[in-house]
């Protein structure tokens, strides 16, 4: 807020979650004290991973409420504004997590102006924790500051930790916690002087992230499935299954772009990597620039000492040439099939293919298209692929793409002194699987409009999420199964599930959030037929896109394909133009970095540090 | 001859070429307080390749050290070594191993020699063996300095000018005329120049094909990055 002629009167950010769907509410009220009007502004930063919901402005007892409209239509609607970029960019990129939403609104003197922003998501679980995260930054003390979750999780809940950046000692028992068996209740409420940097001074502490963790009980080896009213969610992450080991081949770029940090991360990651791998697995290194070079010519076994010798190998990565991806990656399968041809590795194991790349194919075949059909055949289906991309000026679509049509995914990583962590986090992730080719199966005459329920790994700490609609209303219960390939034997579990009694669960609260589980399964499917528009011919692509932007609209979610319109109030004859809130794609995200890069310098220390372990090295040759 | 100064404490490395008439004695190391010196003699290929420009390498080095009353002579056909009026003659055909009260020597056959000069320096000399009748190029030699921690803090040369570390701050990344060789600003000893992300080989652990080194090459000569230029390093003789 721009100057102490506007007063701050309430910041409160209302969580909700019901079964790993949250739902937030920011609410924030100011007060306009100068005797002119003037622009008032307001700046939430929400996950990237949440579809904005609800907007509204509330100026002197009149609400303005944010409409969700076809994006070209809107687009079309406010040409004008929109071509002269006085609408743009209402959401922006804010660091790699969250994205930031702004408006500004014209007040008249000595009015009031509420502001409620809403978002919804599913929460994602990775490393086995669920995670909130709220980033606040009120810019000066508020009379009314309030952050509250209510976590409602029916399968129990399991552990709940919250922390902020910004929490000092004095404001740590502040923040309130209560845990019964099946609800969590967090708040965290400072007072005007609590908030104060110092005690004389009007500076506020309150700046930075506040993050709930939270894990839930997870009891039965089918899963936790809640039938409300008429929709159905199946939440998949049994407990104690054993590992099932790997095959994986580590596919570097080292070509001449990714010199400097990125290579030396790249050393740095693949060391911690490779450290991190299990004795059963097996594992190859193929390093690719314009030439491919493979560490040995099969997968081998991950014992300490084969171990130790990759992690020298990986240690003399240097960058030089150009970029043929399409070439190493078919290597790269080539070696996994024949290995598991020749029976050279588990036949109960899972294959992958982790690539680390920082850019465009450069050499050999580079059309991305014919390279994302050239590995699609030679897998066929069998392989999966875990894209990593370096930096800003990576084709995260590209990867994306090649990634989603190998059953695997992209994931950017950030060019940052914590790109190691990111890496090694990212292995993390994917290096425990505990089941492969999961299906999910429902009575089909019992259940339709079905997620995705089929899945080629289940990995430890994260969870399989399947929701669809009951085709009988009236269906209270219904039979489930699951099967899929664990380490020694395969996994089949079936169940007998029912609707549950939330009344009987959550006595004392009152019906919160009754549509959750179809607004679930909406969010779900849109965010699946997203996904899946990218694989496709143009046929389907033309009916997931369709399917996805209807029910963007029926649900209201701002998603890549609608947009939230704001028509602003007119103030003294002034007539503002309409607020157009659209959401980004990576790509847009992505764009938006390269326009505004962080600074990137390189620059060497004095010397005096010179016990590190490489001297250096100083001399002269010729070619 | 291309010079690489490897920098682990920026994870990074620098080069430049040094381009002169064939025959030309620069000098490479000269410490007068431990009584240490190095030049290197270069020598151009049999004849005029057919791109037409005259590559030079270092074939023959002279080095001294005064305290210890060591000098060598290593060049491409053989090494010789006087230490207090005794001359040793050693053949790049043999292993051969010495070891001193003041000075280490092992030649590996056909591969290379490498020195132990007591408290002052350790240098490998590489030998690089290229096929008798190759029509353009002839044997040639590299020095790399291994430990050099103990020489004195005025030490000079073409490379003694860097034992002590270099700062230096590259910014300004922007495509370069390779796509694979982006350009960036260096800032170094005062001035702003414009390098290149390249490679150069280092031939330790493998003599046959080298290992390539990324690294900012500063053009022309290394002006800019070497003080002076390259004329303030020639000199008469080899010692």
């Amino acid at each position: 807020m721009q100057d102490l002629t506007v007063e701050v009167l309430s910041v409160k950010v209302d969580c909700v979650v019901m079964s790993r769907f949250a739902h937030t509410v920011i609410t924030s009220t100011a007060l306009n004290k100068a005797n002119v009007s003037q622009e008032i502004f307001f700046e939430v930063d929400l996950p990237k991973t949440a579809f904005i919901t609800n907007f509204s402005m509330e100026i002197d007892g009149q609400v303005y409420v944010g409409e969700v409209k076809e994006k070209e239509k809107a687009k079309k609607q406010y040409e004008k504004a929109v071509s002269s970029g006085q609408t743009a960019g209402l959401v922006k990129v804010s660091g790699r997590k969250m994205e930031k939403f702004s408006v500004s609104v014209n007040i008249a003197a000595k009015s009031n102006v509420t502001f409620v922003l809403t978002h919804e998501e599913l929460l994602q679980r990775k490393l086995g924790q669920y995670e909130i995260l709220t980033r606040v930054k009120p810019k000066q003390l508020v009379q009314e500051f309030q952050i509250v979750a209510n976590i409602y999780e029916p399968q129990g809940i399991a552990s709940v930790d919250a922390h902020a950046t910004f929490l000092t000692n004095d404001l740590l028992p502040m923040v309130e916690k209560t845990v019964t068996e099946k609800k969590a209740h967090i708040a965290f409420s400072p007072t005007l002087d609590q908030q104060r940097k110092c005690p004389d001074c009007d500076g506020t502490l309150i700046d930075g992230d506040f993050v709930i963790s939270y894990d839930v009980k997870r009891a039965t080896s089918l899963g936790d499935i809640q039938i409300v009213n008429g929709y159905f969610v199946h939440y998949f992450a049994p407990p104690d299954l054993p590992r099932v080991p790997t095959n994986v081949v580590f596919v570097i770029d080292r070509s001449g772009s990714m010199s400097g940090n990125k290579m030396h991360q790249t050393r740095w990651a693949m060391k911690a990597i490779l450290s991190d791998l299990k004795e059963d697995d097996h594992f190859a290194i193929v390093e690719f620039d314009h030439s491919i070079e493979c560490w040995k010519e099969t997968l081998i076994k991950a014992t300490k000492d084969n171990v130790d010798k990759a992690i020298e190998y990986a240690d003399l990565l240097r960058p030089r040439g150009g970029t043929d991806i399409n070439s190493a990656l078919l290597r790269g399968l080539k070696m996994l099939l024949e290995d598991k041809a020749e029976k050279r590795v588990p036949e109960r194991s899972v294959d992958m293919i982790i690539l680390l790349t920082d850019g465009m194919p450069s050499s050999g075949e580079t059309n991305p298209t014919r390279i994302q059909e050239n590995l699609a055949a030679a897998n066929g289906g069998n392989t999966t692929l875990f894209s990593l991309g370096f930096g800003n000026d990576v084709d995260y679509g590209f990867l994306n793409v090649l990634s989603q049509k190998n059953n695997g995914l992209a994931r950017r990583i950030f060019e940052a002194s914590d790109a190691v962590l990111q890496l090694q986090g990212f292995y993390e992730e994917v290096s425990s699987p505990l089941l492969s080719e999961v299906d999910l199966r429902y009575p089909d005459n019992a259940v339709g409009f079905l997620t995705t329920n089929h899945f080629s790994q289940l990995f430890n700490g994260s969870e399989i999420v399947v929701a669809g609609r009951l085709l009988d209303n009236d269906l209270d219960n219904m039979l489930v199964e699951v099967v899929g390939q664990g380490f020694e034997e395969n996994f089949q579990v079936q169940g007998q599930t029912s609707a549950l009694d939330w009344g009987t669960i959550y006595p004392d609260d009152k019906y919160i959030f009754g549509d959750f589980t179809e607004r679930l399964w909406a969010y779900l499917t849109i965010q699946q037929l997203l996904d899946k528009s990218n694989t496709v011919s143009q046929d389907e692509k033309e009916n997931a896109t369709a399917k996805a932007l209807e029910m963007s609209l029926q649900y209201s979610f701002v998603t890549p394909l609608t947009s939230m319109v704001v028509t602003k109030p007119e103030i003294e004859n002034k007539t503002d133009s309409p607020l157009i809130a659209n959401k980004l794609t990576e790509e847009e995200r992505q764009a938006a970095e390269r326009a505004h890069p962080h600074f990137h310098t390189m620059s060497s220390r004095p010397f005096p540090s010179l016990t590190a372990h490489a001297p250096p090295s100083y001399f002269v040759d010729g070619d | 001859p291309h010079f690489i100064l490897e920098l682990p404490d920026s994870d990074d490395a620098l080069c430049f070429n040094i381009n002169d008439k064939p025959g030309t004695i620069f000098n490479l190391v000269k410490d007068t307080k431990s009584g240490i010196l190095v030049n290197g003699q270069t020598i151009g290929d049999k004849q005029i390749p057919p791109d037409g420009k005259i590559y030079t390498y270092f074939w023959r080095f002279g080095i001294i050290h005064r305290n210890l009353g060591v000098r060598m002579e290593v060049s491409t056909k053989g090494i010789s070594v006087i230490q207090d009026g005794n001359r040793i003659r050693l053949q790049w055909s043999n292993t051969t191993s010495l070891k001193g009260d003041n000075m280490d020597i092992l030649v590996t056959k056909d591969r290379s020699l490498t020195v132990t000069l007591k408290d002052s320096v350790k240098f490998v000399i590489l030998l690089h063996k290229v096929w008798e009748k190759h029509p353009y190029h002839r044997d040639y030699l590299g020095f790399y300095t291994l430990d050099t921690h103990l020489l004195s803090p005025s030490v000079h040369g073409m490379l003694g000018q860097f034992y002590h570390g270099l700062e230096y701050e590259v910014t300004n990344l922007r495509p370069g005329e390779v796509p694979e060789k982006p350009d960036a600003t260096m800032y170094v000893k005062g001035h702003e120049l414009n390098v290149t992300r390249g490679w150069q080989r280092d031939f330790r652990r493998d003599v046959k094909n080298g290992e390539n080194v990324p690294c900012w090459f500063i053009h022309n000569n290394g002006t800019g990055l070497i003080d002076g230029d390259i004329s303030d390093y020639i000199v008469s003789g080899l010692f």
